[in-house]
């Protein structure tokens, strides 16, 4: 549970955000 | 014959496979020689944060993604992540590269501390990949088939993310047959490559807490 957890929050995070290539 | 519409699909699914790529300075440090156990570990965990935040950039680049409803996006990314992660990994090792580079590379993960039983499985998937010599197109779009899949946990409008997928199973069975006319069941070897990604994804969750108790 905890990977799924900080897997969730990364894209979550990614989703909203903007990654420099 | 593919239609414009298709080449369009294609063009923006390559390009978007190819701008959004791990940053040079950590794919220079996979690359050095010298590295104790615990430095691995913690380059080979920085690796997969990267590799779930270029799926995500790419992913945004699918045609029709964001407009599926958030929580679905979500669902399809957390439920194809391992899998998508896989592919691209195994399609880094198919890459022409510099003398030594794959055996840098396979040396971290052999000395990563995840059982053999694991390390097994991924090289030959890794392989089975390698085998099939596919072109940039087909990497791109089975990649994209792959975080589109229905079925995954908690999608609730499934037939939203069929729509999204159809047409790119479409174009690349068409790609196949064009790019590999020698081999008509090309396609459907493709295909077998998901469900053996499925299995790889079975025994990841296992693999981890395996690597974390090492």
């Amino acid at each position: 549970p905890g990977n799924s957890i900080g897997l969730e929050a990364i894209i979550r995070k990614a989703l909203m955000g903007k990654y420099d290539d | 014959e593919i239609t414009k519409e298709q080449r369009t699909l294609m063009r923006l699914i390559v390009d978007a496979h190819n701008r959004h790529q791990i940053p040079q300075d950590i794919t220079k440090k996979l690359l050095q020689e010298q590295y104790s156990a615990e430095e691995n570990f913690l380059l080979l965990t920085e690796v997969a944060t990267n590799q779930v935040q270029v799926l995500v950039e790419f992913t945004k680049n699918i045609p029709g993604f964001l407009s599926l409803d958030h929580e679905d996006q979500i669902a399809l990314l957390k439920g194809s992540a391992v899998e998508a992660m896989f592919l691209r990994s195994a399609q880094v090792f198919s890459r022409k590269m510099p003398n030594g580079y794959i055996e840098v590379l396979e040396e971290r993960i052999r000395k990563s501390g995840i059982s053999e039983e694991f390390i097994t499985p991924m090289f030959n998937f890794y392989k089975s990949i390698n085998e099939l010599h596919m072109v940039e197109e087909e990497q791109a779009l089975l990649t994209a088939i792959t975080i589109l899949t229905p079925d995954r946990p908690y999608v609730k409008d499934q037939q939203a993310v069929e729509r999204l997928q159809e047409p790119m199973l479409d174009v690349l069975r068409k790609l196949c047959i064009l790019q590999h006319p020698q081999e008509p069941q090309y396609f459907a070897r493709l295909l077998g490559r998901l469900t053996e990604l499925r299995t790889l994804n079975h025994y990841h969750a296992e693999m981890l807490t395996s690597w974390r108790m090492n």
